[in-house]
C-alpha cells in the first residue's frame, strides 16, 4: 500500500516543486514504484520534468477532480520507469468555483486514489502555495505533510499558520494525517540570517527537522528547463549530493514509520 | 486622485512584498502620500513593516471586504509619515469562501477605496501568490498591474496565466487595466539562467520592462525581520541601490501615464 506524503507551505516559492521532482526521481531509482500529483494550476512539477503544457489538455487531475474521468485513466509515464505522472491542466484554475459545491469537496482527491494506492510504494502531490481547496484535499488524501521550509524571516512567519490549517484537518477530515518532516532549503552559510532562522526551525520541530539542509545551489534552478532532476542535469553538483542524501535520510524515517 | 497599482504574480516566492513594502516606502520619502494594502493572508507586508499578528485582530482588509468596517476606520501609521498601511487579519484565509456569495465579489475592495482614493497620490496592492478572489478583487480596483519576476525557469512558465487573467479582467470587470510594467528581481549576473531569462523577458514584454533590475542581495531579505525598508536597513547595499533607482524609474513611467 502506498505512502501517501503531501509537500505542502503557503509561502510561496520556499522550493515544494524542487523537492517534489527530486524526491520523487530519487525514490523511482531506489526502485520504489512512485507517483507523483501535481495540484498546483500552474503546472511546475509537470514542466520541470519536461511535460509541457500541450500534452496536457483534457487529461489532468482537474478531470479526475470533476468526475470525469477515473485517476488510472490519465496517468503519464515519464524519463524514469518508476515514476508516473499525474498531470495538472490548465482548467484546474477554475476548479476550486466547481468544486465548491460538491458534498464531499475536501474528499475527492482521496478518494480518487483510494483505486490506484496498491500499485505504488509512494504516493507524492505538489501543491500551490495557499491553504485553498487543493492544498486541503492534499492534507486530506495524505498520510503526512513533508513542509520545505525556506531560510528566510517570512517563512518562519508563515509557520504558526500552516501548523494551524494541519492541526484543524487533524481534527476532522483526516485523523491520521501527521508531520513527515522538514525540510530546509536554499541555505546560504554565509548569511546569519540563514543561521538564525535554522535555529529557531529546529527549536520550533526539534525532531521533526531532517538533518539534511539543502544549500542554494543555482544547478538546482537549471535543471528543471532541461526536464530533468538534478541527479541527471549535474550529479557533482552540491544541489544533487544534498537532495540525495535528504531522499536517504527520508527513506529511514519514512520507511520506519 | 490616487494612482492605483496591484502587484501581482501568482508565482510564488518572486518579490512581490519586498518591492510593495520597498516601492512603498520610497514613494512615502518623496513626499507622495502612500497607501499599502496588503491583501495576502500571509501578512507579509505588514510584518515586513513591524506590524505584528497581534495588532491586526479585529481591523483589517477583512473587516472590510465583509462590510463589518469602513476602510478608512482600519488605516494604520506606520514608521513613515506619508505611508499608511490597511493590515490583513488572520481571518482573511476564510474570507474567500464567504465572499463567494456576494453580488459584487469581485469589486468589494475597488467599491471600498472610492471613499479615499481622494486621500492618497498612490495605492499599493500586495497580493497572494494565486489567481484566486483576493487577487482578483486587487486587479479589479487597480488601475494598472506590477508584475515583480524572479530570473527563473519556472517564472518564465507562469507569464502566460498571469497575462490571460489581465486580458480577462480587463474584457470585463476592469476596461481601463494597464501592464505599469514588468520588474526583474533577484538578478544573479553570475548564472546563465538570469541572463536567458532577461533575455526572453525582455522579447516578450519589449518596452513595458523596467531598465532597473533588482539583484540578489541577501540585505533585501534581512531588513523585514528588522521591520524597516531597505533603505534604512542598510543604504550603501546593492539592494537599496536598486530599489533606490526603480523608484526613480517607476515616478517617471507612472507619473507620465
Ligand atoms: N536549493 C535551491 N537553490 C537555488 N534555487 C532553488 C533551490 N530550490 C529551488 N530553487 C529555485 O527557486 C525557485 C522556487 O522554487 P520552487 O518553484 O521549487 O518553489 P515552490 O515552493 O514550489 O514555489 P511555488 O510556491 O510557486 O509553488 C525556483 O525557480 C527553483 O528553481
Ligand atoms: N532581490 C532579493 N535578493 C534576495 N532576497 C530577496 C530579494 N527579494 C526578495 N527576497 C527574499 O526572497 C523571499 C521571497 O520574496 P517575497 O516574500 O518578497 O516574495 P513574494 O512574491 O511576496 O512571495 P509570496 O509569493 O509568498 O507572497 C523573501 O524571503 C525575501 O526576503
Ligand atoms: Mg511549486
Ligand atoms: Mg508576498
Amino acid at each position: 500500500m502506498a505512502k501517501t506524503i503531501v509537500i505542502a507551505n503557503q509561502k510561496g516559492g520556499v522550493g515544494k516543486t524542487t523537492t517534489a521532482i527530486n524526491l520523487a526521481v530519487f525514490l523511482s531509482k531506489d526502485q520504489k514504484r512512485t507517483l507523483l500529483i501535481d495540484i498546483d494550476p500552474q503546472g511546475n512539477s509537470c514542466s520541470g520534468l519536461g511535460v509541457n503544457f500541450k500534452e496536457r489538455t483534457g487529461n489532468g487531475i482537474y478531470e479526475v477532480l470533476i468526475g470525469k474521468k477515473q485517476i488510472k485513466d490519465v496517468i503519464l509515464d515519464t524519463k524514469y520507469p518508476d515514476l508516473k505522472l499525474v498531470p495538472v491542466t490548465l482548467d484546474l484554475a477554475g476548479a476550486q468555483v466547481e468544486m465548491m459545491g460538491f458534498p464531499r469537496k475536501e474528499y475527492v482527491l482521496k478518494d480518487a486514489l483510494e483505486s490506484i494506492k496498491k500499485d505504488y510504494d509512494f504516493i507524492l502531490i505538489d501543491t500551490p502555495p495557499s491553504l485553498g481547496l487543493f492544498t486541503l484535499n492534499g492534507l486530506v488524501a495524505a498520510d503526512s505533510v513533508l513542509i520545505p521550509m525556506q531560510s528566510e524571516f517570512y517563512s518562519m512567519e508563515g509557520m504558526a499558520q500552516l501548523l494551524k490549517a494541519i492541526k484543524i484537518v487533524k481534527s476532522g477530515l483526516n485523523k491520521n494525517l501527521a508531520v513527515e518532516g522538514v525540510l530546509i532549503t536554499m541555505y546560504d552559510s554565509r548569511t546569519n540570517l540563514s543561521k538564525q532562522v535554522v535555529e529557531e526551525v529546529k527549536n520550533y520541530f526539534k525532531e521533526n527537522v531532517y538533518h539534511t539542509v539543502i544549500p542554494r545551489n543555482v544547478r538546482l534552478s537549471e535543471a528543471p528547463s532541461h526536464g530533468v532532476a538534478i541527479y541527471e542535469y549535474d550529479y557533482k553538483s552540491q544541489g544533487a549530493e544534498a537532495y540525495f542524501h535528504f531522499g536517504k535520510e527520508f527513506l529511514k524515517k519514512a520507511g520506519s514509520s
